[in-house]
């Protein structure tokens, strides 16, 4: 456990008034390794690292805390404000239908989450089309159906159209029915993949969709960050979406996809139901981060 | 350029650790590796970086280097089982796996043991029929360990060769799935003892840290034989499997680099210890 840890290192500071270089170089060392042991990535935690620092050093510690708490709390304070503010509303869009498109890499969430966000609009009282325009992946178009139906959701598949062109008739169809939003559930792609990240671009310039969320597993590490900026750079993602927070993970990932896009994490996976989607707290993401 | 010739000094192994850790080898094992290389090129006086470079590669290929295969008579039929956390690969992962064991001449048969999420076995039907060979499934909902079961006795009747059988992803922090897999395990060797002759976990190449804890915890669970590193035709460079040897010596068996059926290979551990360090 972190403060604690930061406590053995820096117990010797007792009764100290302000926190020297020192100290807080001592401290930022275990602060790096939680850090990376959290998965969050390398030049993410550097910068992190300098930034704390610079506010750590000849600060007052405070009577009631120790030394050791006085830089976790200014380290969960720092964190926390990286993390954002909580902001879990889709944004609509002053035609409606709005789009919402889910990206991501393989395997990462979208087609459960693509339903779960269905349910939570529908909760806010809004009507939402699923549209299934993964057409590679076998059983795709049939898994995101059989979600849809289990909540008895509005579900559009296209007959052997390509992805781009599904989406334009389920934006159409939306439209027709008065639907306020059409979910865009898009087929798992490598960010090194050119064609399949030109795909969305086309899907994107075809639907100007309201929200491009990419959907982010929590258990990923290093490798965040390059996933992250190639798909913020292929379609200007408006949100993430960090799914499978109810296993064990630290979730580091959150601060190095937040850093590297500046998007907001608008919603936690937490459950492989059609319900577990909660709306993402930035100061439990950080507690959860320093472990 | 990590690695261009020249002296050995603090720069130099902080740059290693930052390759391995930006590898996802683990900071753990990363640390442990640095540390271990410096008193060992200190000790062969090694001077130059290219050398010590490539002591590192043969130490990581040590770890990985997978035991010489089994002499032993191979089982008949061979039941290999396939676990893993949610959205890792397992299902397309089983599909190549059952197509190089057909390529191979071996009569092949698929199980689809994931009874539980959206299509799952659609999914499975397709790669089955794409890999020409026969699934054996019942209705979603069913009990996984009853399908095994069956499946066991089918399989046995039709003189298959090899089984491979597909599970749900599940969260090993998920003590009644884990309970669920345990269950499957057991039923799996009471049907035919001995089997499943390998249980393979299926961990995607992406993850960072918490792949240690799905190796320990599934471990707990079920005896894993091996790992399949799968997503390694990303950017990601699967370090974990070094970190999880730390902690238990189970081998990779083998790679995915893609999403078509033949998309699978045998694990090349000084090609990947290679690659790891860029
Ligand atoms: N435990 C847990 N499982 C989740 C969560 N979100 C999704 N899953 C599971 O993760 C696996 C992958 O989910 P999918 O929705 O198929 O992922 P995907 O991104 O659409 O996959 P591709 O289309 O192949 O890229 C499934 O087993 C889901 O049930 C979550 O928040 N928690
Ligand atoms: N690029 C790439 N994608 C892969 C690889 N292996 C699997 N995938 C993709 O990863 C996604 C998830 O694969 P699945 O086989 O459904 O994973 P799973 O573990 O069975 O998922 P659940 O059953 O939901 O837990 C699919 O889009 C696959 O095509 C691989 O080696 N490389
Ligand atoms: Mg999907
Ligand atoms: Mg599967």
């Amino acid at each position: 456990h972190l403060a604690e840890k930061l406590q053995k290192t820096l117990r010797y500071l007792r009764g100290k008034g302000k926190l020297s270089e020192k100290d807080v170089d001592l401290a930022m060392r275990e602060i790096r390794l939680a850090l990376l042991e959290a998965d969050v990535n390398f030049k993410v935690v550097k910068d992190f690292v300098a930034a704390v620092r610079e506010r750590a050093v000849g600060k007052e510690v405070l009577h009631s805390l120790t030394p050791g708490q006085q830089v976790v709390k200014i380290v969960h304070q720092e964190l926390t404000a990286l993390m954002g503010r909580e902001q879990s509303r889709l944004l609509a869009s002053t035609a409606p239908p709005a789009a919402v498109m889910l990206v991501g890499l393989q395997g990462s969430g979208k087609t459960t989450t693509a339903v779960k966000l269905a349910v939570h609009l529908q909760r806010g009282g809004r009507r939402a089309l699923l549209a299934a325009a993964d057409i590679y992946r076998p059983g795709a178009i049939r898994q995101l159906e059989v979600l849809s139906e289990s909540v008895k959701m509005p579900f559009y598949s296209g007959a052997n159209a390509r992805p781009v062109e599904i989406c334009r008739q389920a934006l159409k169809l939306a439209s027709r029915e008065g639907y306020d939003y059409v979910i865009l559930d898009t087929a798992g792609r490598l960010h090194l993949d050119e064609a399949m990240m030109d795909e969305l671009k086309e899907i994107k310039a075809a639907v100007k969709p309201a929200e491009a969320l990419l959907v982010v597993d929590a258990m990923t590490g290093q490798d965040a960050v390059n996933a992250a900026a190639a798909f913020h750079r292929a379609v200007g993602l408006t949100g993430v979406i960090l799914t499978k927070l109810d296993g064990d993970t630290r979730g580091g990932a959150a601060l190095s996809v937040r850093s590297v896009t500046g998007c907001p994490i608008k919603f936690a996976g937490v459950g492989e139901k059609v319900d577990a989607l909660e709306p993402f707290h930035p100061e439990r993401m950080a507690s959860r981060i320093l472990g | 350029q990590l690695f261009r010739d020249g002296e050995i000094d603090d720069a130099f192994f902080e740059t290693l650790e930052e390759a391995l850790i930006t590898g996802d080898v683990g900071v753990g094992a990363a640390l442990q590796l640095v540390e271990q290389l410096r008193r060992e090129a200190g000790r062969l006086r090694t001077r130059r970086r290219e050398a010590a470079r490539e002591l590192l590669v043969v130490k990581i290929t040590a770890l990985l280097e997978n035991p010489p295969a089994e002499t032993l008579p191979a089982a008949k039929p061979l039941v290999i089982l396939l676990v893993g956390v949610n959205g890792s690969g397992k299902t397309t992962t089983a599909a190549k796996l059952a197509y190089r064991y057909r390529r191979d001449g071996r009569r092949v048969m698929l199980v689809a043991g994931d009874t539980f999420r959206a299509a799952a076995i659609d999914q499975l039907q397709v790669w089955a029929d794409r890999a020409g060979v026969e699934l054996i499934r019942q209705q979603p909902g069913s009990d996984p360990s009853a399908v095994f079961f069956d499946a066991l006795n089918a399989a046995r009747a039709r003189s298959a060769d090899v089984i491979i059988g597909d599970t749900a992803g599940r969260l090993h922090t998920k003590t009644n799935l884990m309970e669920e897999l345990k269950k499957i395990n057991r039923v799996i060797g009471r049907a035919l003892p001995g089997a499943p002759h390998q249980v393979l976990l299926v961990i995607d190449a992406t993850t960072g840290h918490n792949g240690i804890n799905q190796a320990s915890r599934f471990n707990e669970a079920v005896p894993i034989t091996g790992l399949i590193l799968t997503k390694l035709d990303g950017t990601a460079r699967g370090g974990i499997v070094v970190g999880v040897q730390d902690i238990l010596k189970i081998p990779v068996c083998y790679v995915g680099i893609g999403e078509k059926i033949d998309d699978l290979e045998p694990f090349d551990a000084a090609a990947f210890a290679r690659a790891l360090l860029g």
